[in-house]
C-alpha cells in the first residue's frame, strides 16, 4: 500500500538527445529502457533545463564564464530538434484497492509527450502551467514503473540578431514563455531557451477523494481585532461510489520560543 | 475555535467546490513586511477522511493575516501601498530570476531572499521577461517579509514597443496565455507576500487578455460587500 501524500521524483533521471535515440517512447518504457548513463544517455538534472544537463555532463562550457556562451550553438542555428531531449526515470509505486496516484509536472518548457509503461500522454504547450495525470490504471502490477518524457523547445525560439538587443528578434513573444532567453541589454541569450522539465516532478497518492487548489482569504473588522479566514477548496471523488467524507480544517500557529503544543 | 469539521457526501466521479464556514480569530498575529513588524504565519491544514477508507488526502500551507491595498496617487502618479491600514515606504528591487539555467533550489532562494531582506528591502518586483516565480520563492518572501510584485509574461520590447516593433497583439494563443495565468494564480494566491499582479513590463497586455486578467483578479463580490460592510460599521 503506497503512503498517502507527495513524493518528488528528483533523482536517478537520464537524458539523451532525441536525434540520437532510435526508439519510441513505448519501447523505452517497456522492452528497451536505457540501462544507465552510457551514450547517448547521460545523467540528467531534473528539475532543470537541457543546457543544465549538458553542463552537468561537461558537454558544454559553462556559459556563465567569460565568452563561453559564444561556444555553445544557439537553437536558431542548430534547429529545435538539437535541444529536443528525452528524459527517463523509473519509480516504485504499488497501490492498494481504492488508492489513486497522480503524476504531476509543476512546469515544463515548452511542451512534452509522456510515456509511462508504454502508455502515451501529451502535455500541451505553455511554460507556466501545471500538468497532472491520473496514472492509477497504468501503473505496472509489479510496482516497478518506467517513465520517459520527450520535451520540445518553445515553438518560436527566434534568432539573435548580430547586434543582440532586448529580446533578440522578439519571436519568443509569440509563445507563452519567459522572454529574457533571447537575451536582453543585461544578459546574453540562453542557447536552449530554457527548454526542459524546469520545475518539480512528483507523484501524489490519495484515497478516493482528492483535494485541489484550496483558496485562503482573510477579512478584517474593528481595526484588525476581528478577523475571519475564508476557505474554499475543490474536491474530486474518483471512486465509483458515493464518498461519505469528513472534511477538516485546522489552523495552528508557530509557537513562540520554546513553548510546545501538547 | 480554529478547527472545523464538516460531513460531506460526494457523488461518484464528481468534482465539487466546497467553502467552509469562516473561522473567527480574535486579534490574530498579523503578517507585516520586512521592517514593519513580525511575519507571523499560521499553518492551515485541510484533510479529508472517507468512510471505509480513512484519510484520503491532506493539504497544508503557511498563511499570514494581512490586508494589502494599493492605489495610484493622483499627485505623483505613483502607486501607494498600505499594509494592515498602514502606509508602506516601498524599498524595492528588480528580480529577474535565480539562475539563467533555471537551477532553482530552496537553498538558493533562501539565501537570495534573505540577502535582500538583510539589505532592508521590503519588495521584490518579478520582471515580466522572467518567470512566474515558484512557491519556494514565495515561501521565503513570506518568511522574510518581502512583498512581491509579480508580472505576467508581456514586455514592451517583445509585445509591440520594441525595435523592430513585433507582436503588437502579444502571444499568438491568448487562450493559452489565460490558461497559464489562471493556473499560476491558483499556484501562488495563498502566499501573504504576494502583493500585486501586474500585466507586463512597460506594456499593457492586449485588451482581451488585460480585461480577462482584471476580471479574474478583482476582489470577489462577497469580500467586496464585506469590506463595504466594514466601512459601514
Amino acid at each position: 500500500m503506497a503512503v498517502i501524500g507527495k513524493t518528488r521524483l528528483d533523482s536517478g533521471w537520464l537524458a539523451a538527445r532525441s536525434t540520437e535515440v532510435n526508439l519510441t517512447g513505448v519501447q523505452l518504457t517497456t522492452t528497451h529502457p536505457p540501462t544507465g548513463p552510457s551514450s547517448p544517455w547521460m545523467q540528467a538534472a531534473v528539475p532543470g533545463t537541457v543546457l543544465g544537463t549538458l553542463l552537468k555532463n561537461n558537454l558544454v562550457p559553462d556559459p556563465f564564464y567569460g565568452l563561453e556562451n559564444e561556444a555553445i550553438i544557439d537553437i536558431a542555428d542548430s534547429g529545435r530538434e538539437y535541444y529536443t531531449f528525452w528524459f527517463f526515470t523509473t519509480f516504485q509505486c504499488k497501490l492498494s484497492g481504492s488508492e489513486h496516484v497522480d503524476l504531476n509536472f509543476r512546469a515544463i518548457n515548452y511542451s512534452a509527450e509522456v510515456y509511462l509503461n508504454g502508455h502515451k500522454n501529451v502535455l500541451p504547450k505553455g511554460m507556466f502551467r501545471r500538468h497532472s495525470l491520473d496514472v492509477t490504471d497504468i501503473l505496472h502490477p509489479n510496482g516497478q514503473n518506467m517513465l520517459a518524457v520527450l520535451v520540445h523547445p518553445p515553438d518560436h525560439p527566434g534568432k539573435i540578431p548580430p547586434e543582440g538587443g532586448q529580446g533578440g528578434d522578439h519571436e519568443i513573444g509569440k509563445d507563452v514563455a519567459a522572454q529574457y532567453v533571447e537575451g536582453w541589454d543585461w544578459m546574453a541569450p540562453i542557447r536552449d531557451r530554457n527548454t526542459g522539465i524546469w520545475d518539480e516532478v512528483s507523484l501524489s497518492v490519495t484515497g478516493p477523494v482528492k483535494i485541489s487548489d484550496p483558496h485562503l482569504v482573510s477579512s478584517f473588522f474593528d481595526n484588525y481585532k476581528r478577523a475571519y479566514l475564508h476557505t474554499t477548496t475543490e474536491l474530486e471523488n474518483r471512486s465509483a461510489w458515493v464518498a461519505e467524507c469528513l472534511l477538516n480544517i485546522q489552523v495552528t500557529t508557530e509557537l513562540e520560543g520554546r513553548i510546545c503544543l501538547v | 475555535e480554529h478547527l472545523h469539521t464538516q460531513n460531506l457526501s460526494i457523488p461518484p466521479g464528481a468534482h465539487v467546490q466546497y467553502t467552509f464556514p469562516p473561522l473567527f480569530f480574535y486579534k490574530p498575529n498579523l503578517w507585516w513586511p520586512n521592517g514593519m513588524g513580525k511575519q507571523s504565519l499560521y499553518n492551515v491544514e485541510i484533510t479529508v477522511e472517507v468512510k471505509g477508507f480513512g484519510e484520503s488526502d491532506s493539504w497544508s500551507h503557511l498563511f499570514g493575516f494581512r490586508k494589502i491595498e494599493s492605489y495610484i496617487d493622483n499627485a505623483t502618479g505613483g502607486r501607494l501601498f498600505k499594509v494592515n491600514g498602514h502606509p508602506v515606504f516601498i524599498r524595492g528591487g528588480n528580480w529577474i530570476l535565480s539562475d539563467g539555467l533555471l537551477r532553482l533550489s530552496k537553498k538558493r532562494y533562501k539565501t537570495d531572499i534573505k540577502f535582500h531582506a538583510d539589505m532592508n528591502f521590503n519588495m521584490l518586483r518579478c520582471w515580466g521577461g522572467g518567470i512566474a516565480e515558484r512557491p519556494e520563492f514565495y515561501h521565503y518572501c513570506d518568511i522574510y517579509g518581502l512583498l512581491v510584485w509579480q508580472e505576467f509574461w508581456i514586455t514592451g520590447d517583445c509585445d509591440g514597443r520594441g525595435i523592430p516593433v513585433s507582436n503588437p497583439n502579444g502571444p499568438l494563443d491568448h487562450d493559452l496565455f489565460m490558461l497559464c495565468s489562471r493556473d499560476t494564480i491558483k499556484l501562488l494566491r495563498n502566499h501573504p507576500s504576494l502583493a500585486l499582479w501586474v500585466g507586463g513590463n512597460e506594456q499593457t497586455p492586449p485588451d482581451d487578455i488585460n480585461t480577462a486578467l482584471k476580471n479574474d483578479l478583482k476582489l470577489h463580490p462577497y469580500f467586496q460587500s464585506l469590506s463595504e460592510t466594514r466601512n459601514a460599521l
